[in-house]
């Protein structure tokens, strides 16, 4: 059986928000290590894969491999029944018909349960092979959202080139064409807003602003935003959570002339 | 004009 429990039901729920207009249905695989989702878009352009490691919660117990397939959109209804602080416990059977899903309040006698129905989902599990990128950005992720949104305004696409220099997004489009450069900088006082470019090789890239805007809803879960880059493969975009848990977006690019 | 690549391309199937 699985019985994990969440200090906070806010990761849950941000992790969700961020992620449910991108998939719909998805399989939670929970083993001893912890829960992972992995799922593509419809397009099968993008890709969430989502980790959150058995030592993000206490207690976890999952003496089995158990895949819980769950429509997001009922996810969320049942998550917004959580007050953010809530302590949120995830429950399952070996052979689940449902998912049970506990929320406490720590400061009153409170106690919600829901059960959501779960459903057979027969998903293609991609393998991801281990990149050495060319190019490793670390950025604050506000910071990242705003130059996405910004980019969106003028075209559907970004170039993203990394050279010494430091990092350019640049798109063009009907009306004109902007860019937005960015070095690499250390502030000692307030770490979050360092920019960090580890570059082996020059890398330029295009990838649709569409999607990028998409990942950029998982900004308020982590202060920064790691972005991988090598040419011709998609993009890592990564929010880091605490535990060494992770919620990763994957994006092929645009290519040819 | 660039098109949009899918993952197949990069990523097998497991």
């Amino acid at each position: 059986m699985l019985e994990a429990r969440l200090e906070q039901a806010n990761l849950l729920k941000k992790v969700v928000d961020a992620i449910k207009d991108l998939v719909q249905d998805c399989n939670f695989d929970c083993n001893d290590s912890g829960i992972a989702l992995q799922a593509m878009d419809n397009s099968h352009v993008a890709l969430v894969s989502m980790m959150l490691k058995s030592e993000s919660f206490s207690p976890f117990r999952c003496d089995r491999n158990i895949a819980l397939g769950i429509n997001l959109t009922s996810l969320t209804k049942v998550l917004r029944c959580a007050a953010n602080e809530d302590i949120l416990t995830l429950k399952a059977e070996d052979a689940p018909d449902v998912v049970n899903l506990v929320f406490e309040s720590a400061e009153s006698d409170r106690l919600s349960e829901y059960d959501i129905k779960l459903m057979d989902i027969d998903q293609e599990h991609l393998g991801i092979p281990e990149t050495e990128y060319a190019a490793t950005i670390s950025m604050p992720s506000a910071e990242f959202q705003k130059i996405c949104r910004d980019l969106m305004a003028l075209s559907e696409s970004v170039s993203i080139e990394c050279t010494k220099e430091g990092v350019k997004f640049a798109c063009s489009g009907d009306i004109g064409s902007g860019s937005v450069t960015l070095r690499s900088h250390t502030n000692v006082e307030k770490p979050q807003l360092n920019v960090e470019i580890d570059l082996s090789e020059p890398v330029a890239l295009t990838f649709s602003l569409k999607y990028l805007v998409n990942f950029c809803k998982a900004s308020g879960l982590s202060e920064q935003v790691r972005l991988c880059l090598s040419n011709e493969v998609p993009l890592l975009v990564e929010y880091a959570l605490s535990n060494n848990s992770y919620l990763r977006f994957y994006l092929a690019p645009k290519i040819g002339d | 004009p660039k098109s949009q690549a899918t993952l197949g391309k990069f990523f097998g199937t497991q």
